[in-house]
């Protein structure tokens, strides 16, 4: 554990004084270690012991902790604010129905999603949900939407004839207008960053959607390359928020983290299950518990 | 023996990158960079590319070509949610369709949604015999009558998908021996071949995870998906090591033909650059 580690490193020092710059830089060799070993990306990593090597040099030791304790202390709060200390929530203002867009890479869990946090709005705020099936291209990819909006109590919308996700998309918040859904959940074809075709097909969706909110679905076992899909759908197609997905496993999450840190954008929701049951709100204070492990 | 400078700071800080970039880890990183010092001083002919190609080369396990003289041939396909089990599959058999060889894909995933639907239709794609059941049946008697049919209908090769999972699922782990076990009461040996399919995108989970499927099913090689993105894959090296798996093949895209055998030399020049 990391209070452990920083416990050996410190252990010379005595309740008094001050914590030193030579130090703190025994330490951060080791906060640096933990975020990498926890999957934050290293230039994330890097910038954020730089932050925190400010923060600690010179604080007072305290008596009530162990300098190893306190410094862990520090990168917690650190973390914590980087996170953003307070979970931001949905936002569906204005005239319904309220889109809300599925983006990600293959296998993220967008589909699940989608049925998951119908559930939960339904659930929380009694809104009536509709999910669209505008991933035209995964086999049986509609039959699965079909299988847990069914699951999840929400309407849904598909036409397995159509090739443009984009009209089908349209179609269906026509379709929700009508129907009084005041939320209408789009889950899209899982793609990468660097496929410039899929790329433009999404911002074609997007453009048709017209979302309050698009949500980029990411897996939260993700390693380095996080930030790269993080940046470039940022920049290419634009979100408001994320998932992290399949927090239910042991990794460490360290791919919110670098989420956060190169966009700025919040974490809304959290992967913990299969089922629709399997979302809940993001926590910073937890996430940032778990990263340090 | 003449040694050469040391390696510059800058080439170093470069090589460190490039590592913990592709996913390689603390703990290998600084092995690398160790190895990676002794060797640029002495070795000043070649480029301090080439030097890093060559020991990250050598931390992966030798490949020994598999083959089977069982007929069917019985594969089972691990791993955890999303991580292209399925599509691997499917690759793997248009694979063994091309070489001129029989398959039948068995679908043991009777647990998400419209899992059978999805093999099916990839079946249907390929002309591919499938064998599935309702949802919700024993993902152990689907495996034994996938067994059953392909020594009935005298096929080369069957390939097992079992649902996602993760380790965290106790439940779902002991559900997975107990496939292992079915498949070797309904042929003696089966399965041949245990793959573990992993995201290419995932980090350091990687070892952990590997580590605990083989507490429950001895996983005797690796797939890796989705190199067609910016991920490099580079978290496998310390699962491949410490565990002594051969990674079998990579995936590079969602297509039945995207399915390349792996080869180490390229996956490392891949993560030098
Ligand atoms: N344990 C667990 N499994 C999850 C979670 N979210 C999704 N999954 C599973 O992950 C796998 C992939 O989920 P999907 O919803 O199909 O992912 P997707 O992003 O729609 O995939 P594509 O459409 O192929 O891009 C499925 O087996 C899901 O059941 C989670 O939070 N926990
Ligand atoms: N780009 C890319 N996508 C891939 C690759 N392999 C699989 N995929 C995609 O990843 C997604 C998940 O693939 P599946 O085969 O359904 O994964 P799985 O492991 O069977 O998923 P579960 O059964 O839900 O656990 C699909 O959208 C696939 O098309 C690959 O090598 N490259
Ligand atoms: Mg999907
Ligand atoms: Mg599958």
């Amino acid at each position: 554990k990391l209070a452990d580690r920083l416990g050996q490193t410190f252990k010379n020092l005595s309740g008094k004084g001050v914590l030193s710059e030579s130090n703190i830089s025994d330490a951060m060799r080791e906060i640096r270690r933990a975020l990498l070993e926890a999957d934050v990306n290293f230039k994330v990593a890097k910038k954020f012991v730089a932050e925190v090597t400010e923060k600690a040099t010179g604080e007072r030791v305290l008596k009530s902790l162990s300098p190893g304790q306190q410094v862990v202390k520090i990168v917690n709060e650190q973390i914590v604010e980087l996170l953003g200390s307070n979970a931001e929530k949905l936002e569906l203002t204005g005239k319904p129905p309220h889109v809300i867009l599925l983006l990600g890479l293959q296998g993220s869990g967008k589909t699940t999603t989608a049925a998951r946090l119908a559930y939960l709005l339904q659930k929380k705020q009694n809104r009536r949900c509709m999910v669209v099936a505008a991933d035209l291209q995964r086999p049986a990819a509609i039959d699965q939407l079909e299988v847990m909006a069914k699951k999840a109590g929400a309407s849904f919308y598909c036409d397995r004839n159509e090739k443009d996700p984009a009209e089908v998309t349209r179609a269906a918040i026509h379709k929700a207008g009508l129907a009084y859904n005041d939320v209408v959940i789009v889950d899209t074809a899982g793609r990468l960053h660097v496929d410039s075709d899929l790329m433009e097909e999404l911002e074609r969706v997007k453009a048709v959607a017209k979302p309050d909110e698009s949500l980029l679905v990411l897996d939260g076992l993700s390693g380095q390359d996080a930030v790269n899909v993080a940046l470039e759908f940022n920049e290419q197609i634009g979100f408001s928020g994320a998932v992290l997905t399949k927090m239910d496993g042991d990794s460490r999450g360290g791919a919110a983290l670098s989420f956060r840190a190169v966009t700025g954008k919040p974490i809304k929701f959290v992967g913990i299950g299969e089922s629709v049951t399997g979302l809940e709100e993001f926590d910073p204070s937890r996430m940032a518990g778990r990263i340090l492990g | 023996l003449v040694f050469g400078e040391g390696v510059d700071e800058n080439t170093l800080e470069l090589a460190e990158e490039i590592l913990l970039a592709s996913d390689l880890g603390w703990e290998l990183t600084e092995l690398v960079l160790e190895r990676f010092r002794k060797e640029f001083k002495l070795n000043r002919d070649s480029s301090w590319k080439v030097i890093l190609v060559d020991i990250l080369e050598e931390l992966l396990p030798e490949n020994k070509s598999w083959s089977s003289d069982a007929k069917p041939a019985v594969t089972m396909v691990v791993g955890v949610n999303g991580a292209g089990k399925t599509t691997t599959i499917a690759r793997l058999s248009q694979a063994i369709t091309r070489d001129g060889h029989s398959v039948l894909m068995g679908c043991a995933d009777t647990y998400r949604a419209a899992a059978s639907e999805q093999l099916a239709l990839w079946g249907e794609r390929l002309g591919i015999p499938v064998h599935t059941s309702i949802e919700g049946t024993d993902p152990g008697s689907v495996t034994f009558d996938a067994i059953k049919k392909a020594q009935t209908l005298k096929l080369d090769h069957v390939i097992i998908d079992t649902a996602g999972r993760l380790p965290t699922q106790k439940g779902l782990m002991d559900e997975l021996s107990k496939v292992y076990r079915v498949a070797g009461k309904a042929m003696e040996g089966a399965p041949h071949r245990v793959l573990l399919v992993l995201d290419g995108t995932v980090g350091q989970n990687a070892l952990p995870q590997a580590q605990q499927f083989m507490k429950f099913i001895p996983v005797t090689d690796i797939v890796v998906t989705k190199l067609d993105g910016t991920a490099k894959g580079g978290s496998v090296f310390a699962m491949a090591r410490e565990l002594n798996l051969p990674i079998r093949y990579i995936g590079v895209g969602e297509g039945a033909d995207d399915l390349v055998v792996f080869d180490g030399r390229t996956f490392v020049e891949a993560i030098v650059g």
